[in-house]
C-alpha cells in the first residue's frame, strides 16, 4: 500500500478515457481497461462509472516523454505507464507511454496487462516484491487469472471483499526456496546452468550467481504449458526437452526450437503413458531415462528410439529409489532423485544410493 | 568529450533508474566511485527484487534495471 493506506473513500469511483492509442482500435481500448477494472471489481466492494466529460476520479490517458506531470516518460521501453494513487486532483490519474507499442495478445505490450496493473496504483496498491504478483514492477506477459494472492490480500485489506464474491482461483503465491516441505516438479541442465522447476515458476542456478533467481515460466516461455512434470538436457545436441502432460517442447539455449509441440508418444512411449515424472541424460552412455510412475524407459538419443527390455523398475535397477520420482538430474557422477521433499544421491559405481538430503538443500538450503 | 565506455553506460542507466524509481538525490552524477547513497539505493533495489545485497552494480542488477517496467516507485515512503 502506499503509506498512510491512501485508498478512495467511496466504492463508487469514476473514470475517464481522455484520449487514445493508435495502435489499437478505440473499442479494443476501451474492452482492455474495462476488463482491467473488471479483475479489481471481482475481487471488491468497488464499481467503476465511465464518464465522457468532466473530472473522473481516474483520468486516463495516453502521451510521450513530458506529458504535463512533470514525470515524463522515456521513449520506447523502458518505463511503460505509471499512475498516481487515490486523492482529489491528479489522484488515480494513469498514463501509458505512447512511445510503445500496445497490443492485445503477447506481442509487446499488452494494454491490458499494463493497465490492470497501473489501476492497481490508482486504487491503492503500491509494488509487489512477488514475482508472480500483478502488483511485480517489471513486465511480463502470462494468460489466465491475473492476480495473485498476494494481491487480493491487498486490495481487500483496503475495500474488503467483493460482497457476492465471483469464486475466482487467484494465482498460488512463487513457492519459497528454503520451504522444508520443498519439492520439484523437474530439474534439467542448461548450458552449465541449472533450471529448477516448481508450479508456474523456475528457479536458475548459475555457478557465478549465488542466489538461485526466480522467474515466472510463462515470462520466459508464452507458449509453453505453465506446469512442467520433467525436463533433460542433450547436451550433444545443444537441446534441453521439457515436458509437460503427453507434450513436449525443445529448447536451443533459451529460445524454442520450431516444429514444437510434439507427442510424447514420439519418442517411442506407448500411447496409456500421459505424463513423463522425470527426465535425466546420462551423458558417458548416451542414453535418456524417462520415469513414469513405479517404471522408467531408456532412450538411444543417437538412434532416435526407445531401448528394448523396457520398461523396469525403478525400485529393482535404482537400489535405495523405491518411491516415484518428480525430478532427476545427472551432476558431478551421481544421479540425483528428487521425491517430496527428499533427494536421493545414486552412485552408479556402488550400484545404491549413498546419501539422502532435503530437496531443498539444492537450492543451498 | 572522452568516449563513453559500457559501465559508464550502466552508470547512467543506473542512476536514473534509481533517481525516478528509489528516490536517489540528483546531482551524485561524476562520482566514478559509489557514494554511500548510492550504495544504499543499490542495496534497496536489490533487496526489494530479492536479488543478492552487494550495494554493487552487478550484471543481475544491472540487467533487472533495463526490464522494462512500471513508473511508479518501489519505495512506498518516496511516494
Amino acid at each position: 500500500h502506499f503509506p498512510r493506506d491512501l485508498k478512495w473513500m467511496t466504492n463508487a469511483i469514476t473514470f475517464r478515457i481522455l484520449n487514445y492509442t493508435p495502435d489499437l482500435k478505440k473499442s479494443d481500448v476501451d474492452r482492455a481497461i474495462r476488463t482491467a477494472l473488471n479483475v479489481w471489481a471481482d475481487v471488491t466492494p468497488l464499481t467503476f462509472k465511465k464518464l465522457y466529460q468532466g473530472n473522473a476520479d481516474i483520468m486516463i490517458s495516453f502521451g510521450t516523454k513530458e506529458h504535463g506531470d512533470h514525470n515524463p516518460f522515456d521513449g520506447p521501453d523502458g518505463l511503460l505507464a505509471h499512475a498516481y494513487p487515490p486523492g482529489q486532483g491528479i489522484g488515480g490519474d494513469t498514463h501509458f507511454d505512447e512511445d510503445e507499442h500496445w497490443t492485445k495478445d503477447s506481442s509487446t505490450y499488452n494494454l491490458f496487462i499494463v493497465a490492470a496493473h497501473e489501476l492497481g496504483h490508482a486504487l491503492g496498491m503500491s509494488h509487489s516484491s512477488d514475482p508472480g504478483a500483478l502488483m511485480y514492477p517489471v513486465y511480463s506477459y502470462a494468460t489466465g487469472y491475473p492476480l495473485s494472492v498476494d494481491d487480493i490480500n491487498g486490495i481487500q485489506a483496503l475495500y474488503g471483499p467483493n460482497p457476492d464474491s465471483k469464486k475466482v482461483q487467484p494465482k498460488p503465491d512463487a513457492p519459497t526456496k528454503c520451504d522444508p516441505m520443498l519439492s520439484f516438479d523437474a530439474v534439467t541442465e542448461l548450458r552449465g546452468e541449472t533450471i529448477i522447476f516448481k508450479d508456474e515458476y523456475y528457479w536458475r542456478l548459475h555457478p557465478q550467481m549465488p542466489e538461485p533467481e526466480q522467474t515466472l515460466i510463462k515470462s520466459t516461455w508464452p507458449s509453453i504449458s505453465k506446469k512442467v512434470d520433467a525436463a533433460y538436457e542433450n547436451p550433444e545436441k545443444d537441446l534441453v526437452i521439457i515436458f509437460s502432460g503427453i507434450r513436449m517442447w525443445a529448447l536451443n539455449g533459451y529460445n524454442l526450437v520450431d516444429g514444437y509441440p510434439k507427442y510424447i508418444h514420439k519418442l517411442g512411449l506407448p500411447k496409456k503413458i500421459r505424463k513423463v515424472d522425470a527426465a535425466v541424460h546420462i551423458k558417458d552412455t548416451g542414453k535418456t531415462l524417462l520415469f513414469t510412475e513405479e517404471e522408467y524407459w531408456s532412450y538411444d538419443e543417437e538412434t532416435g528410439t526407445m531401448d528394448t527390455g523396457y520398461p523396469r523398475s525403478i525400485e529393482e535397477d535404482f537400489p535405495g529409489m523405491d518411491d516415484e520420482v518428480d525430478a532427476a538430474v545427472f551432476q558431478h557422477g551421481y544421479l540425483y532423485f528428487f521425491h517430496d521433499h527428499l533427494q536421493y544421491e545414486y552412485s552408479y559405481t556402488s550400484r545404491k544410493v549413498i546419501r539422502i538430503m532435503r530437496t531443498n538443500s539444492f537450492l543451498n538450503c | 568529450g572522452p568516449l563513453r565506455s559500457d559501465d559508464d553506460d550502466g552508470w547512467f542507466v543506473a542512476e536514473k533508474y534509481l533517481r525516478r524509481l528509489y528516490g536517489l538525490s540528483p546531482g551524485l552524477r561524476g562520482a566514478r566511485t559509489s557514494s554511500s547513497e548510492f550504495q544504499t539505493k543499490i542495496k534497496e533495489m536489490q533487496r526489494f527484487f530479492k536479488l543478492k545485497v552487494t550495494g554493487n552494480l552487478d550484471d543481475n542488477t544491472l540487467d533487472l534495471m533495463k526490464e522494462p517496467r512500471c513508473g511508479v516507485p518501489d519505495v512506498a515512503e518516496y511516494n
